[in-house]
Parts: structure tokens; C-alpha cells; sequence
């Protein structure tokens, strides 16, 4: 990748990270992740995409088309919600990772 | 809380951190990018476009498509919780791109996570590249190819080197059943604005929130005149002939050239919509269309009045297998947006006895966008003019990333003589192509030189 791009690689995979969010207690029973970006380290602030929650929202995805609704509270959704977030590596052994379900992915040859 | 982030670009398959807890503090969505979207993607176009994560053959349940569509345009803010060792601030704080400033045609990077947190290990912060397509406001479009998971990745600029653009939205986009190789943004200027305003009304501790979020990098665009694209762009045309649109691309200031199959009929009329420098239609009458029997898809307008103010493309002599092109056209949005910039190479260069007579690029073309230049992108030459993209009969499915066009060359010499004279003699002889040449654009293997009998 061109030399134009150094900087923003380094950005780029500095600030990504993945979402996932699952309900207290079946953290099994199917859960949704998305990417994100860090806006900031101290404290953390992640921005990822709004589309997880959708199972979680007390009143529905109904309320995402409300016309005037340009932002709900984190409160709008169920008290079940539990969100994780993961980064770029560091030394820790793969063990401390919780395994999650492979998607159905294969590598065919071409 | 401090996030202790990785080394930058550490070999990929290290083991990462374990996830840390967070808590959300507000779902946002951008008022106008939602607004864009209804304006391009509702309506009666609605019935053509998936954005579910997934093929429109796949199953997924009406209802759950109709959440991931109510969501699309929605984000959300979180806050790690703090985690046991002393963090310390590392690595390049983000900086955001003001809306505007981010021309048409601008490399971007884009950074997400296929299949999202389920294989991290192999797939957290995969890189794809691409350039900006289209923008209506902060509904941003790349040609940078993006998978399920991806959404909410951060994409960004080359310039200034490292400013975050915008976030995935939809990741993947069906038109017509057709995958469209483009991937919907939201541009993250407007999204933390929202995100400041959303804040203000919570309680001190969420509204102190607001000051950690990036500031926008570079001088806001309404202090600068929209940042133009790619000059070269501006000869890029729509065409619309009766009620057949396509594109087309200017070769003078008084003609446009377009496909047959876009404006079939000569003296028919045709209205030439000009975008940059300014908007301006102009009606024209089709000189010169190839027979259905010429392999070559071509048609000519002559404009009723000049073009002003457009750059006229200079018109290569040579190709170059594997330089890197982008293809200008009104596919996709049509009349709704101006023309789309997908980027790519020069993926073949098919010759007939050493004479170019087809250009192969692996640029996404859609319909709409037949009759658009290829532009060389470092040079701006034009190289030639798309006429087709590439249908799999028996599996129905669509290759936008693979698409033909007529080399420049052939073109030219004939464009220039009756640009010049008004003499049609060289534009006819392109109804007199060769049999190799047609046997080139059925696609099928040119014959074999006939063995020669011995007698």
C-alpha cells in the first residue's frame, strides 16, 4: 500500500475495534457484533454502528423512523444488554479469549 | 478508563486482548443522512435495493430486514469501562475530516472487521481501499469493497493523512438483485455533532463526554469552495434520449459521445446534462449511431450549443495493462446525484492483429453507466468509453467489476475528421468492422488462422 497511506493504516488499526452485544446470562444464545472506531482512550468512547441494538430496544425499531428522533439514551434499551469491546493485540495467550460459534465460513480453492 | 491499544500494524494472528465491558451511552443517527437516503433509496427505488447483510436469495426474515433497514442509518456511542492495569495514552488520536472536504474520486481506506466479533483473530481491522464515489450530503458512497461486520468500521483519508471520513453504514448494496460493489457511509462529521448536541442533554457526567470527542481537522468547507473533484471528471455526461438515460462523455465542446444502445436513432434528439463546472442541459441531435451489426456500441451527439467551461479529456495513444483507472458515470443515482467515480485497472487490452479493439476494467459499472469514459487517473487521458458489464446466463448473476469499452483509438481519428469537416466517413467505417473484431466483442475465442490449404 502506497507510502500516501502509512499515517492513516496506522490511525485506521489504531482506532478499530469490534462491538459485540449479547444478553445477561446467555451470552450463547446467539449474539451481534459490528466494528467500531475508539474517539478516545481516557476514558474509552467507542462509535460503532447503531444496528446490534435493535434486538435490545424496549420499544422496538420502530422508534428508529420516528421523524423527529435523532438520538435515544442508552436507557432505551433492555437492562439484558451486555456489550464487549475488543482491540487491537497485545502479549495476553489466545486461552483468555471466549470462544464464540465460527460463522459458516469456508476457504474453497478457486 | 484508558484503552491500551496494540502496537500499530503488529503482525496480524497475535492474540488479542481479552473483550473489555462497555456501556451505551446514546444511540444517534444523522437527520440528514437519513433524509438522503429516503430521497435516493425510498420511494418507488426502495423495491430495487437490499442492504441486508446478506444476498437477496439468503433467508432472512421480513422482520429482520426491516430492522437492519430501520437501523442502517443509526450509531452508537459507548463507553468502555476501565480496565485493571494502568493505561497510558498511546497511538494517533483520530481527527475528523469536516463534511465537503473530501472530493469525488479521493482514495479512502476503509477498516472493519468481517463477520464481526466472531473471528477476530484472523479479521479484526481488515483493510480495504477504494476511492469516494458519491456524496449527497453525509450519505457517502465508496468503491471500496466492504463485507458483513464491517459496519461501524472508521473510513479514512490519505489527506490530510490519517482524518476519519465516515463510518460503514451498509456494507453491502443489492440493486435489482444486482450486487452493486459499493459500500453506504456515513460521514462522521455530522455524526459527532449529533453525538455533541445528544450529549449536552444528559446528565454532567455523560454531557463532560463531549470534549473527548475529535475534533474536525482542515478548514470547514463552506470557507472553501466545494472541494472539486477530479477535473477530468467534469466531461463526464448524462444522456437522456426519450425515456432511455445513460452517460456519456465530451470529446469537443459541441460533441458528446454516447452508447447506441443509449440513444439508438440518428436526428433523434437528446438532452445533455452537464454537471461541472456548473449545471447546465443542453440539447443536441444524435449525428451518427453504429448498426445493430456493428460490434461497436457508439453513438454521436452534436450539441445545439457549446459546452463551457469543460475540460475536453486528451484522448490516449497507448494502454497500459494494469494502470490504474476510474471509470465516470451516472449509474447507481442517475439524475438524483451527479456522476459516480469508481476506481480500478486496466485488468486486459484485447487486440486484433495489434490493434486494441477492447478495454477490460475491474472498476464497478452498473447500468447507467454505459457510454461513460475510463479515465487513465494519474494522467486524466481518456481511454475509452464503457459499454457493458458482465451477466453469468446460467447463474443470473451480475459482474459489475467486470465491463468492456471501446478503446479511444479506434474512435478518434474518425470523431476528429468529422469534428473537423462534418465528414461521417470515418464514423461509418466502424459499421464495417472485421470478423475477428466481431468474433472479439461476442466474446467468443477469436478463430484460430485457418489452416492454408496447400494447393
Amino acid at each position: 500500500m502506497g507510502r500516501q497511506w502509512g499515517p492513516s493504516m496506522r490511525t485506521a488499526e489504531q482506532a478499530g475495534c469490534v462491538v459485540s452485544a449479547s444478553r445477561a446470562g446467555q451470552p450463547t444464545a446467539g449474539s451481534w457484533s459490528c466494528s467500531g472506531v475508539i474517539l478516545s482512550r481516557s476514558p474509552g468512547l467507542v462509535l460503532c454502528h447503531g444496528g446490534i441494538f435493535t434486538p435490545f430496544l424496549r420499544a422496538g425499531s420502530g422508534c428508529l423512523t420516528a421523524a423527529a428522533t435523532a438520538f435515544l439514551p442508552g436507557d432505551s434499551c433492555s437492562d439484558d444488554l451486555r456489550l464487549h469491546v475488543q482491540w487491537g493485540p497485545t502479549a495476553e495467550s489466545p486461552a483468555g479469549r471466549a470462544e464464540l460459534g465460527r460463522p459458516g465460513l469456508c476457504t474453497p480453492q478457486c | 478508563a484508558g484503552l491500551e491499544p496494540g502496537p500499530s500494524s503488529s503482525p496480524r494472528g497475535r492474540p488479542l486482548q481479552p473483550p473489555r465491558p462497555a456501556e451505551l451511552l446514546l444511540l444517534l443517527s444523522c437527520p440528514a443522512f437519513r433524509a438522503h437516503f429516503v430521497r435516493l433509496f425510498g420511494g418507488e427505488a426502495a423495491e430495487h435495493w437490499h442492504f441486508v447483510s446478506a444476498a437477496p436469495d439468503d433467508e432472512v426474515s421480513e422482520e429482520e430486514e426491516e430492522d437492519q433497514l430501520r437501523a442502517l442509518g443509526w450509531f452508537a456511542l459507548l463507553r468502555v469501562h476501565p480496565g485493571q492495569e494502568a493505561e497510558e495514552e498511546r497511538g494517533p488520536a483520530v481527527a475528523v475530516a469536516p463534511l465537503g472536504t473530501v472530493p469525488k474520486g479521493a482514495p479512502l481506506l476503509a477498516c472493519g472487521s468481517p463477520f464481526g466479533a466472531f473471528c477476530p483473530d484472523i479479521f479484526l481491522n481488515t483493510l480495504s481501499r477504494g476511492v469516494l464515489s458519491n456524496s449527497a450530503g453525509p450519505l457517502l458512497l465508496t468503491d471500496a469493497r466492504c463485507l458483513p461486520g464491517t459496519e461501524g468500521g472508521g473510513v479514512f483519508a490519505a489527506r490530510p493523512a490519517g482524518a476519519l471520513v465516515a463510518l460503514v453504514a451498509a456494507p453491502l448494496c443489492w440493486k435489482a438483485r444486482e450486487w452493486v460493489g459499493l459500500t453506504l457511509l456515513c460521514a462522521a462529521a455530522p455524526l459527532l455533532q449529533a453525538a455533541r448536541m445528544a450529549l449536552a442533554s444528559l446528565p454532567p457526567d455523560s454531557a463532560a463526554l463531549a470534549a473527548l470527542l475529535p475534533p474536525e481537522v482542515g478548514t470547514p468547507p463552506n470557507l472553501l469552495l466545494q472541494v472539486p473533484g477530479p477535473p477530468w471528471a467534469a466531461a463526464a455526461m448524462l444522456v437522456e434520449c426519450g425515456t432511455v438515460w445513460g452517460s456519456g462523455v465530451a470529446v469537443a465542446p459541441h460533441l458528446v459521445v454516447t452508447c447506441r444502445h443509449v440513444a439508438p436513432r440518428e436526428a433523434a434528439k437528446v438532452l445533455v446534462h452537464s454537471i461541472t463546472p456548473k449545471s447546465v442541459a443542453i440539447w443536441g441531435c444524435v449525428v451518427f449511431a453504429t448498426q445493430e451489426t456493428s460490434p461497436y456500441d457508439i453513438a454521436v451527439v452534436r450539441l445545439e450549443e457549446d459546452l463551457d467551461g469543460v475540460p475536453i479529456p486528451v484522448p490516449a495513444e497507448h494502454f497500459h495493462e494494469g494502470e490504474v483507472v476510474s471509470v465516470v458515470g451516472f449509474g447507481i443515482f442517475g439524475q438524483a446525484c451527479g456522476p459516480s467515480v469508481t476506481s480500478g485497472i486496466l485488468s486486459a487490452v484485447v487486440q486484433v492483429d495489434d490493434t486494441p479493439v477492447m478495454l477490460q476494467t475491474t472498476c464497478a459499472v452498473h447500468s447507467g453507466s454505459s457510454g461513460g469514459p475510463i479515465f487513465s487517473t494519474h494522467s486524466g487521458d481518456l481511454l475509452g468509453i464503457v459499454t457493458s458489464n458482465t451477466r453469468d446466463n446460467n447463474t443470473g448473476a451480475t459482474y459489475p467489476h467486470l465491463n468492456f469499452s471501446i478503446p479511444i483509438t479506434v474512435l478518434q481519428p474518425a470523431l476528429q475528421r468529422y469534428s473537423q469537416t462534418g465528414d461521417l466517413g470515418g464514423l461509418h467505417e466502424l459499421d464495417h468492422a472485421t470478423e475477428p473484431v466481431r468474433v472479439v466483442w461476442r466474446l467468443q475465442r477469436p478463430l484460430p488462422q485457418a489452416p492454408r490449404s496447400k494447393l
